[in-house]
């Protein structure tokens, strides 16, 4: 052990394991954890060239070749709650977004919230089994936070009773999602539905894109890897042009939203529920942010405890990069933000299954002010955590700029969190337009409930700036 | 109006307040900026994107709210004092670095005054100091094993430079120690010149 960082342990006023198990939330979860962890960490199954040493092509290989051990295994010990899978699948790739992600977060939990019984025992234990590998296919190469302006199309044909899927424009191609390249065979798709001559707006439907067995794509399916990218080595990133594909009505994910056998539409309960899976995805990236910034902070502090530079008093030994003021002033602020973006990160998670409950059992009311807290909520932290890894690299000399300390991936493969899953900013102005709306509630006499409450209190109250 | 609220800066309550403040201050900026805008007969359309700076600003310390929010109510769950202790330092930095990053909205809307925003920075000063001695069993806290972290600067033994090199010494461009380019473009050129 390094005597300058054994030194700074035998320094501290806390029990760390009591902290952890805040962090975790109670002893039993970081026991767990740990068993998880371990499964993984010794593991030979799981040992792995350095990826900074490999092709793209090596690192997509050697990814999907631990996906499916993960999947084995997983299997193998039963583990099935999402967080404990969420954990192990962690462990597999650190720090790294890997092949089967979509599939694992977005295809199962998209047919677990929008597909019906009948379509869950179509669609649900082959995905879960991984004879269909899906990804959520949305984005589009024109077209990305805003979901309205999406292009591609989906038409009912009563005569058949089957959508005809197409991508009318070189900007309706769907563009980015994970796993769409080279890895999956099937993709929720959503696009703009038309029937009875009439168009719906946004559905999901699922299309199988490359053959089952031989894995070649379908015919009227146009597919691919979008090539590399500023991180994401290990992602197939691909393009999807779908040019009139068939497929029968029963792949529209009709758990609200209906399409009968001669046309007829059936509107949804609320219109939000489409966004179902971007709530509970924003909600999680909140939590990715502190773990990002947990992990920057982690190197960044251990590192300054060990690095000597400089002279602080003529004759004296180089003191710790960490006793300098000025990196203090970097560093705790940041390492303050990924406990308070920590436990933020735990809220969020609460309230997004408190309220999905709710949703369960038929009551909508709290999705808007859900829909806007995690939109803001992920805008925010993402922005922050996002300048703060820089600051953790840049703090730790040139070293900071050695794949080897792990930073640059941090940031690589953290920076999209402010792009996808809705643009930062139009995160922020549609929590904004929340905002207002509830003000002017306020101003119409109307008392409000949940975290903006304050816009009634705020009313009334003032502050006095004290001379100090 | 009822009576004012007294800004204690070292007490977190108290700053939850004027970050709940600040928040609402914001919020009625923004809808008063479409309400202006709307009045210069602007479409609905036109007054929200004239606003859109605003209505950003006013999310942003929203969200900040919330986040200074959850973190004092998270601290009335810590039972372990040592440990309260520490996380108490930390949220306090956090809000007051909050404040001295947007101290305009805050002096602004006439939630603290010049002479309370230095001496924010002074109580800054001595949490770091404060925080000091806890820095690395803060960040051990976070659990990370070094090879889910992967990181040869924050390997938990410290032991950096040793490793470092060892690294270096595994890159594929290492793996002879004379590279093939020499011998084909290098050595050949010199014949040339």
């Amino acid at each position: 052990m390094n005597p300058d960082i054994k030194k700074e342990r035998e320094n501290a006023t806390f029990d760390v394991e009591k902290l952890t198990n805040v962090l975790d939330g109670s002893p039993q979860k970081t026991k767990r954890r740990r068993e998880i962890e371990s499964l993984v960490l010794n593991d030979p199954d799981f040992k792995e060239e350095d990826p900074n040493f490999l092709s793209r092509s090596e690192r997509y290989d050697q990814a999907v070749r631990k996906s499916a051990q993960m999947i084995l295994k997983l299997r193998e010990y039963g583990i099935a709650d999402p967080d404990e899978i969420y954990c192990y699948k962690n462990c597999v790739h650190p720090d790294r977004p890997e092949p089967l992600d979509l599939h694992l977060g977005m295809f199962l939990p998209t047919l677990l919230n929008q597909a019906t019984p009948e379509q869950m025992d179509k669609f649900f234990m082959p995905a879960w089994n991984l004879e269909i590998i899906g990804t959520y296919a949305q984005t589009e190469m024109g077209h990305g936070t805003h979901l309205r302006g999406l292009e591609t199309t989906a038409t009912y044909d009563p005569s058949t009773q089957e959508f005809v899927l197409n991508c009318p424009t070189i900007s309706s191609i769907k563009w980015w999602p994970g796993g769409l390249g080279k890895t999956s065979n099937h993709a929720i798709v959503l696009a703009q539905l038309y029937t009875q001559g009439n168009c719906h707006g946004l559905h999901a439907f699922i299309v199988p894109i490359r053959d089952m067995n031989t894995h070649k794509p379908l015919p009227g399916i146009v597919v691919g890897d979008i090539g590399p990218k500023f991180g994401f080595n290990e992602v197939d990133n691909g393009f999807l042009k779908l040019e009139n594909v068939r497929i029968p009505r029963e792949n529209m994910l009709m758990k609200y939203a209906k399409v009968e056998p001669d046309g007829t539409y059936v509107k949804p309960p609320s219109s939000k529920l489409t966004y179902g899976t971007m709530v509970f995805i924003r909600s999680m990236i909140v939590g990715e942010s502190a773990r990002a910034l947990a992990k920057s902070c982690t190197i960044a502090i251990r590192y300054s405890a060990v690095r000597h530079q400089s002279e602080m008093r003529p004759g004296e030994p180089e003191p710790q990069i960490l006793d300098y003021q000025t990196q203090q002033y970097k560093l705790f602020p940041l390492l303050a933000m990924s406990y308070a973006f920590a436990f933020v990160g735990q809220y969020m998670k609460q309230t997004y299954h408190r309220i999905t409950g709710d949703i369960n059992q038929g009551d909508f009311s709290e999705l808007p002010e859900l829909h806007a807290l995690s939109a803001g909520l992920k805008a925010f932290t993402t922005w922050a955590t996002n300048s703060a890894i820089e600051v953790c690299r840049m703090s730790c000399g040139g070293h900071g700029y050695s794949r080897s300390s792990a930073l640059p991936d941090l940031y690589v493969e953290f920076t999209p969190t402010c792009t996808y899953e809705g643009e930062n900013t139009v995160m922020m102005l549609q929590t904004a337009r929340y905002l207002v709306k509830s003000y002017r509630q306020v101003k119409n006499g109307q008392q409000l409930s949940g975290i903006v409450s304050y816009l009634n209190e705020a009313q009334h109250q003032r502050v006095q700036p004290q001379p100090v | 109006a009822s009576r004012p609220t007294v800004v204690d800066i070292n007490d977190l309550s108290s700053l939850v307040e004027v970050y709940k403040l600040r928040a609402a201050i914001l919020v009625e900026l923004a809808a008063k900026s479409i309400q202006q805008e709307l009045q210069r007969r602007k479409s609905e359309e036109d007054a929200w994107n004239n606003s859109a700076i605003d209505l950003v600003r006013a999310s942003d310390a929203h969200c900040h709210y919330v986040v200074v929010k959850l973190f004092t109510d998270k601290l009335g769950e810590i039972g372990d004092t040592a440990v309260h202790s520490v996380l108490s330092a930390l949220a306090l930095l956090y809000a007051l670095q909050g404040i001295t990053q947007n101290s305009g909205d805050f002096l602004q809307a006439g939630l603290l005054s010049v002479p309370q925003v230095l001496q924010i920075s002074v109580r800054i000063k001595e949490l770091l100091s404060q925080l000091r001695p806890n820095a690395v069993a803060l960040v051990d806290a976070f659990d990370f094993h070094d090879k889910k972290l992967n990181s040869v600067l924050g390997r938990y033994d410290g032991n950096v430079y040793e490793h470092m090199f060892e690294w270096a010494r595994r890159s594929p461009l290492n793996s002879t120690e004379v590279h093939e380019s020499f011998h084909k473009y290098l050595k050949p050129l010199r014949s040339k010149l």
